[in-house]
């Protein structure tokens, strides 16, 4: 717990008196630490102390007498309003169909979360054709299907045949069959593979979607921020869904993609089940990551 | 930088901020890092190169650790393959049968993943593309029934090797894991005896959470090993040190890309070098 860690080190501290600007710096590198072990990029991590210490050396902090108190509260005051900044809704067109294009590393769970966003759209009044475009996985056409029918929505597959032309077509069956809205489901690949990803700017430049959705493990490490800004550079991210935040991992990911991309959180994955998605809240995922 | 460049203050923070984009962690890092300037003090190396030679030899020296291949002294051998969601282990296990076809060895695979949709369907187009056979059961069934029934048609068939599939579980979700242990329990069962490789499919691309990953599966079913997958992308996979520091099990396998034969054994040296291009 970080206002433990920084009770544990101020007290140590106050002990002989007030605190010395040197007692801040050493919270600010406890604070860095806290964030690294979190998994934030050293990057995002030097940026957001030096946004905490600016406000922290203008707090009175030396006259406080709760100092670890402050500096926690300063620490996720800025982490929520950095977070929280941006549109965290997903945005539709008033032109149906709306399409969504779900995108991302191997293995992060974007076919399960298109099987969740179009439930939680149904919910909503909102009908979607799922696309199944991913014509590399084993089974992974089966794994789309077998969702769509737990939740009653239709999937668009044409096997393995090209999948830009299968997403082209998707959309264009949407429009047939009055669906408002389209998710593709795409291919895990990454950021450095530039067959796939020209593969993928294709698919966006032939389906026009209104929102590129990076699906993102919360788990991941240090190259979070690097493999988010590979696809963004190329597709143009519109947001992120963090996904397995019912496990204990931190979620440093999380501020380390934003910060770089610029991309907004809109939803959580926090379960297998289909009905396990969440919206966002920046004040949880803040006290998450400082732990 | 040059073999020729100084060891100075500059030099140890290019290093430590190469450590932490390697994923190896804060505490890992510092550890090394420390051990790293006690050594130089003493031994009073003078160039940058002298400290990257001995973090490599001494990195090398402590991921290689014996116990990592499967070797099929037994039959058939029985090898237990857990992880978090979406590590690649049932990709891994498709790859690691071809492995062992390859040498005209029979092989099957267990079905063990009864709840993700399409799960088994995977499994067996893996089955197909490695010459492998399949047991699989009913969707959504008790893994524990298929485990057993697949091990048990294994003996009787008198394959070589068996590979057994489960889901992915987040490792604090106590009821997954205690399926997991229903599961060992169930393999021992069938087997009468323990099976031969318990291996944990960790994915290059994790964090921090991955030695929360490793401590917690083997407090469930004591591991034998450790493969790593996805190490073709850009993350270097630093965590497993910490792993390998806390659970003491050698890397046995490395996965570098989708295909039936980007499957390797791991080289020490081989994981070293890259972790810092
Ligand atoms: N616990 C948990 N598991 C999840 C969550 N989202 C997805 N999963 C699981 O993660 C694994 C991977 O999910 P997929 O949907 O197949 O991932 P993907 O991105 O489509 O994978 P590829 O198509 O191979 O790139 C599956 O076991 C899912 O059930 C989540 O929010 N929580
Ligand atoms: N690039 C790369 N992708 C991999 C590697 N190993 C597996 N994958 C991919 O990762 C994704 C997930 O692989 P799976 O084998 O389904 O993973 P899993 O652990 O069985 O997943 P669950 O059963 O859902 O928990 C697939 O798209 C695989 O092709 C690897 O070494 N490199
Ligand atoms: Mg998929
Ligand atoms: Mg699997």
């Amino acid at each position: 717990q970080l206002s433990d860690r920084l009770g544990a080190l101020f007290s140590r501290l106050t002990g002989r008196g007030r605190l010395s600007e040197s007692d801040v710096t050493e919270a600010l590198r406890e604070i860095r630490v806290a964030l690294l072990e979190a998994d934030v990029s050293l990057s995002s991590a030097k940026s957001f102390v030096a946004r905490v210490k600016e406000r922290a050396l203008g707090a009175d902090i030396l006259e406080s007498l709760t100092p670890a108190q402050t500096i926690v509260s300063i620490c996720h005051e800025e982490l929520v309003a950095l977070l929280g900044g941006a549109e965290a809704r997903l945005q539709f067109s008033d032109a149906p169909p709306s399409v969504i294009l779900l995108v991302g590393l191997q293995g992060s769970g974007k076919t399960t979360h298109a099987g969740k966003i179009a439930l939680r759209l149904k919910e909503q009044g909102r009908r979607s054709l799922l696309v199944a475009a991913d014509i590399y996985r084993p089974a992974a056409i089966a794994q789309l299907q077998r969702l769509g029918e737990q939740i009653d929505l239709p999937v668009f597959e044409r096997g393995t045949a090209d999948p830009v032309e299968t997403a082209r077509l998707g959309v264009a069956e949407a429009k047939r069959l009055g669906i408002s809205t389209v998710i593709i489901d795409t291919a895990g690949r990454l950021q450095i593979d530039d067959a796939l990803m020209t593969e993928l700017e294709r698919i966006r430049a032939v389906t026009k979607p209104h929102e590129v959705l990076f699906v993102a493990d919360a788990m991941t490490g240090q190259e979070a921020a690097n493999v988010a800004d590979g696809f963004h550079r190329r597709l143009g991210i519109t947001g992120i869904v963090l996904t397995k935040m019912d496990g204990d991992t931190r979620g440093g990911a999380a501020l380390s993609i934003f910060e770089r991309t610029g991309a907004p959180i809109k939803l959580i994955g926090v379960g297998e089940k289909l009905s396990a998605l969440e919206a966002f809240y920046p004040d949880r995922l803040a006290s998450r990551i400082l732990g | 930088g040059g073999s020729e460049r100084p060891l100075d203050a500059e030099f140890w923070e290019e290093f430590e901020e190469a450590l932490l984009a390697a994923d190896l962690g804060v505490g890992t890092s510092e550890r090394i890092l420390e051990g790293l300037k006690t050594v130089a003090r003493q031994e009073g190396w003078r160039s940058a190169g002298q400290a990257v030679e001995r973090f490599r030899r001494d990195v090398e020296r402590f991921l290689d650790l014996p116990g990592a291949p499967i070797l099929l002294d037994r039959k058939p051998t029985v090898v237990l393959v857990v992880g978090v969601n979406g590590t690649g282990k049932t990709t891994s296990i498709g790859k690691l049968a071809a492995r062992y076809t390859a040498q005209g060895k029979s092989v099957l695979l267990v079905a063990g993943d009864t709840f993700r949709a399409a799960a088994a369907d995977q499994l067996a187009i893996w089955a197909e593309r490695s010459g492998s056979q399949i047991v699989r059961g009913p969707e959504n069934g008790d893994p524990a029934a298929v485990v057993f029934d697949g091990i048990t048609a294994g003996i009787a068939r008198g394959v070589d090797l068996i590979f057994v599939d489960t889901a992915g579980r987040l490792q604090t979700k106590n009821n997954l894991m205690e399926e997991l242990k229903k599961i060992r329990r169930v393999t021992e069962r069938a087997l009468g005896r323990a099976p031969d490789r318990t291996l944990l499919v960790v994915d290059a691309t994790t964090g921090q959470n991955a030695i929360s990953q490793a401590m917690l599966f083997n407090e469930v079913t004591p591991l034998d090993g450790l493969i790593v997958t996805k190490l073709d992308s850009t993350a270097k996979g630093g965590v497993v040190l910490g792993i390998v520091e806390r659970i003491e099990r050698p890397i046995s396998y490395v996965g570098l890309g989708e295909a039936i034969d980007q499957l390797e054994p791991f080289d020490a040296r081989e994981f070293v070098a890259t972790l810092f291009d």
